[in-house]
This record gives structure tokens, C-alpha cells and sequence, in this order.
């Protein structure tokens, strides 16, 4: 399955 | 972090702290909307689920936690504290704000891009964010009278998502980071929300006018 997005950001 | 990034992170802290101010300062509410705030309790409430189990940075956390508190005192200063709950225009914010968050819940059951539980929250808290100034603008229209804190405050919320586009755009260009369909789409539409706002807001600006939305 796809990866987890980035959640870097606010 | 970039400068986009970081000017939107900024403008959005300011925006906060503008409404803050207000609050604080001329005890009063009038002319903000709690169900936009109410639903940005629950943006951020969705979104930061990793604040204890992802550390990013400092500067993240941090960021965050002042997101979290801030939109928590927000709403309940709007409807409890005994001055401020007074100023609030409930008979003019009707927004049936839950008919927002049902449709943005099963958007985001149906398009994410993995089917956790976290995944989904978080491209919920995206979809919502996207929709939750609707009645904060309803109610700009309403109203006969608003005043320089609320215009700056909803202009400086608008420019944050608008900042964060560019952040995207040099994210992907200079860093080569992968497509990230659900934010950019959900923040294209979001800052297209304020475009009818923002248009009204810089013309008052030149002319030195007060704002007035047209009803």
C-alpha cells in the first residue's frame, strides 16, 4: 500500500 | 522550511493573535463566527493526533500546541466568558456548521491516500480546514459594521493558505518532493474562497474606506 504522507507541515 | 512556508505560518500565528487581541482587548466578539471556530477545533484537533507520537521539531510542536490552545480559549471565551458571549452575534451566525463536517468525513473516507485511521483524519482536517471560513464570510456579509480587527484578522487567515500554495509550488520545484494531490487541491480551494473577500478588503485599503461586503 502507498506510504503515509508527509506531515511536516502545520 | 522555506520563506513561503514560513510567512504562512507566520500570517496565520498573526491572525490568531489579531482575533486574540480583540477579544482580550475590546472584550468582544462581535462579528467572528463560532461555528468557523468551533470547526477549527476540529481541524486541529484531527490534524495533530501525532503531537505525542511524531516529533518533527521544536518549532512543530511548539506551533502546534499554540494552534491547539489558542482555537480551544477561542471558543471558550465566544461562550462562556461573561462579557465576550455577550458580544457574540448569534442570531445572525445560522451556518449550519455540521452540514460542512458530514460531507468533508465521508470525502475523506472515499479519497485519501491510505486508509488509516490517521490518514483519514488528517485528509479530513484538510477537507474541513478548506470550508470552515464559509461562515465566518456569511457573516462578514451580514454585518453593517465590521471592524479593522475582524477584516485584518480574516485577511491574514486568508493569506496564510495562499502563502502556504507557494510553499507547495518551491517544495516541488526545489525539492523535488512527491505530489501531494490532497493539500494543494484542498488549499487551492480554500484560499479561492477569500478571493471575493480579499477583492473587497484591498479596495477599502486604497480608498481608506471602512470595509463593507456587499450582502
Amino acid at each position: 500500500s502507498a506510504a503515509e504522507q508527509p506531515k511536516d507541515e502545520l | 522550511m522555506n520563506v513561503f512556508r514560513l510567512a504562512g505560518d507566520m500570517t496565520h500565528l498573526l491572525s490568531i493573535m489579531v482575533l486574540l487581541l480583540k477579544i482580550h482587548s475590546m472584550k468582544s466578539c462581535a462579528g467572528i463566527s463560532l461555528k468557523t471556530q468551533e470547526l477549527y477545533v476540529l481541524v486541529f484537533a484531527t490534524r495533530y493526533l501525532d503531537i505525542f507520537t511524531t516529533y518533527f521539531s521544536f518549532y512543530n510542536t511548539v506551533m502546534k500546541i499554540v494552534f491547539l490552545v489558542t482555537s480551544f480559549s477561542i471558543v471558550w471565551y465566544m461562550r462562556h466568558h461573561k462579557v465576550v458571549r455577550q458580544t457574540y452575534d448569534r442570531d445572525q451566525d445560522t451556518f449550519r456548521h455540521h452540514l460542512l463536517v458530514i460531507p468533508c468525513f465521508l470525502l475523506a473516507l472515499l479519497i485519501n491516500h491510505r486508509f488509516t485511521v490517521r490518514e483519514v483524519l488528517w485528509t479530513f482536517s484538510l477537507y474541513l480546514e478548506a470550508v470552515a471560513i464559509l461562515p465566518q464570510l456569511v457573516l462578514l456579509q451580514r454585518s453593517r459594521n465590521i471592524d479593522n480587527l475582524t477584516g485584518n484578522y480574516v485577511f491574514f487567515l486568508g493569506a496564510y493558505r495562499g502563502l502556504y500554495l507557494f510553499n507547495w509550488i518551491y517544495r516541488y520545484m526545489a525539492e523535488k518532493s512527491q505530489l501531494r494531490w490532497i493539500p494543494w487541491i484542498s488549499g487551492l480551494v480554500q484560499t479561492a474562497l477569500y478571493a471575493d473577500f480579499f477583492y473587497y478588503y484591498i479596495k477599502s485599503w486604497k480608498k481608506r474606506e471602512k470595509l463593507q461586503l456587499p450582502a
